[in-house]
């Protein structure tokens, strides 16, 4: 079983 | 004041078909670089960024930075009543919560100007940081378009593996199980035909096949695709907007638990 990780993971908050 | 003039008006109409069922509302940035949005699904799973350079408009001012936010649904539904040989213009003056679309059919002979309430958005803006891919394939858009279509008929991901024998698309459902394999292949008599498989590392990343479904939306665009992608990072997918800039599509991927 897989799962979504999302953007704000890897990308910060400008 | 803010004025930009764009003879091949189709392009804008297509650029909005490719953001609008990924976004609902957004902030357009103007400044001297250009047109550009950057915004992110409501799951904040997948990013568009969208890039017009001021150069590849006929006519671009804009005399200060401005932010304007609207609604794409509404925005694509204005764009609509232009047609498809139309120039369109769009202006927006300081200190106004307006934007105008104007239409002018190439023999002059019928114009239209549409009217749309901007919005007030807080937008989350993603700080994206450059990236040296470990895999960059380039392949025909529309047979991405296919793979990405015939996928999803089969599961709900796909799993993209670069080796070095091509590229491998795999889904697998209740039904059974796809793989499909593309291998590059450069020597095809028009450069927009080719698969080109640059990779420094083998990569097997996996996503929900419903948003690159969703960028697919993006092919009448471009003859071409750009698939970026490295281990652990979101997968960049990226169409030219025809020598003016870009529209690029970030996807987080699936990890297995």
């Amino acid at each position: 079983c897989s799962s979504q990780t999302m953007l704000t993971e890897f990308f910060s908050m400008n | 004041m803010f004025e930009l003039r764009l003879v091949q008006g189709s392009l804008l109409k297509k650029v909005l078909e490719s953001i609008k069922d990924l976004v609902n509302d957004a902030n357009f940035d103007c400044s001297s670089t250009g047109f550009s949005l950057q915004a992110m699904d409501s799951s904040h799973v997948a990013l568009v960024a969208l890039l017009l350079r001021s150069e590849g408009f006929e006519h671009y001012r804009c005399d200060r930075n401005l932010t304007m936010g609207m609604n794409l649904a509404n925005m694509a539904k204005m764009l609509k009543c232009a047609g498809n040989d139309d120039i369109i213009t769009i202006k927006a003056d300081d200190g106004t919560d307006t934007v105008t679309f104007m239409f002018e059919s190439p023999s002059q002979d019928k114009i239209s100007d549409f009217e749309m309430k901007l919005m007030d958005i807080d937008s989350e803006h993603l700080g994206i940081p450059e990236a040296e891919y470990e895999a960059i394939i380039r392949m025909p858009s529309a047979e991405f378009a296919r793979i990405c279509r015939d996928l999803s008929s089969i599961g709900d991901t796909v799993v993209i593996s670069v080796t070095k024998e091509g590229v491998r698309f795999s889904a697998r459902g209740d039904i059974g199980a796809a793989n499909i394999v593309c291998r590059q292949n450069a020597t095809v008599d028009k450069p927009e035909d080719a698969t080109i498989i640059e990779m420094q590392e083998p990569v097997t990343l996996t996503f929900a096949l419903r948003y690159m479904n969703s960028f697919t939306k993006a092919t009448p665009l471009a003859e071409q695709v750009t698939i970026s992608m490295s281990s652990d990072l979101p997968v960049v997918v990226e169409y030219k907007v025809a020598g003016m800039g870009y529209i690029r599509y970030y996807l987080a991927p699936k990890i297995e638990e």
